[in-house]
């Protein structure tokens, strides 16, 4: 879901 | 990767050099609030866990080891090396008022409730509060170095643009993510009255802002 893709963030 | 998501990262890794390097030339750590660096090394440990279980990118990674190794050494030279010069007296923020209720709602609020994902959250929440201790300190000390204004500036500057990076990346790939918004918008807000005195005090010349 979307929780993962912040997880290409600083 | 967008712009404003890169200089974010770039004036986050800037704030973070000059209060090391601050630190460091002036042998000093008076004015600075022990306990926001403290809190901050508590936010790259909890969130950049991921190290260990998934690569990203190398920048990403280099970038996580970089802020990790230099929030852990300026929290020694703050508390060891220069320990002397720590100012301790105005650094009295409660800081256990922050930390139990980030932690409680890092359990309430969260995408999901797995380890990692709750000590991601605990670590966004936390890092939208850690500046208070080091605002509470230049109110209480009436004052703050210019080189302590700029780091101040860039700090809060990065998550400014963080925030037009999420406008960007809800625009052009309908990614958000509300915890780390809400979050970023909170952080951000707090420095509001720090930037106004930055810029208005800065054009003035005088080295030093006096917080009401």
């Amino acid at each position: 879901g979307t929780a993962n893709k912040t997880k290409d963030e600083l | 990767m967008n712009i404003f998501r890169l200089t974010g990262d770039l004036s986050h890794l800037a704030a973070i050099i000059i209060l090391l390097l601050k630190i460091w030339k002036t042998r000093s750590c008076a004015g600075i609030s022990g306990k926001s660096q403290v809190l901050f090394a508590l936010v790259f440990t909890t969130r950049y866990l991921d190290l260990l279980t998934s690569f990203i990118s190398l920048y990403n990674t280099t970038m996580k080891i970089i802020y990790i190794g230099c929030a852990y050494a300026t929290v020694y030279l703050i508390y060891m090396k220069f320990k002397a010069t720590y100012d301790g007296n105005h650094d009295t923020f409660r800081v256990e008022f922050l930390v139990v209720p980030v932690g409680g709602l890092a359990f309430l609020v969260n995408h999901d409730f797995s380890p990692l994902e709750i000590l991601w959250t605990f670590s966004i929440y936390l890092e939208s509060v850690a500046i208070l201790p080091q605002l509470f300190m230049i109110s209480k000390t009436g004052e703050a170095e210019t080189i302590t204004t700029h780091y101040l500036f860039f700090l809060g500057l990065y998550r400014a643009l963080y925030l037009i990076n999420w406008i960007w990346r809800f625009y052009f790939e309908g990614f958000f993510d509300m915890i780390a918004i809400v979050a970023g918008v909170v952080q951000t807000i707090l420095y509001c009255d720090f930037f106004y005195l930055y810029v208005t005090k800065g054009e003035s010349g005088s080295n030093k802002i006096n917080p009401a």
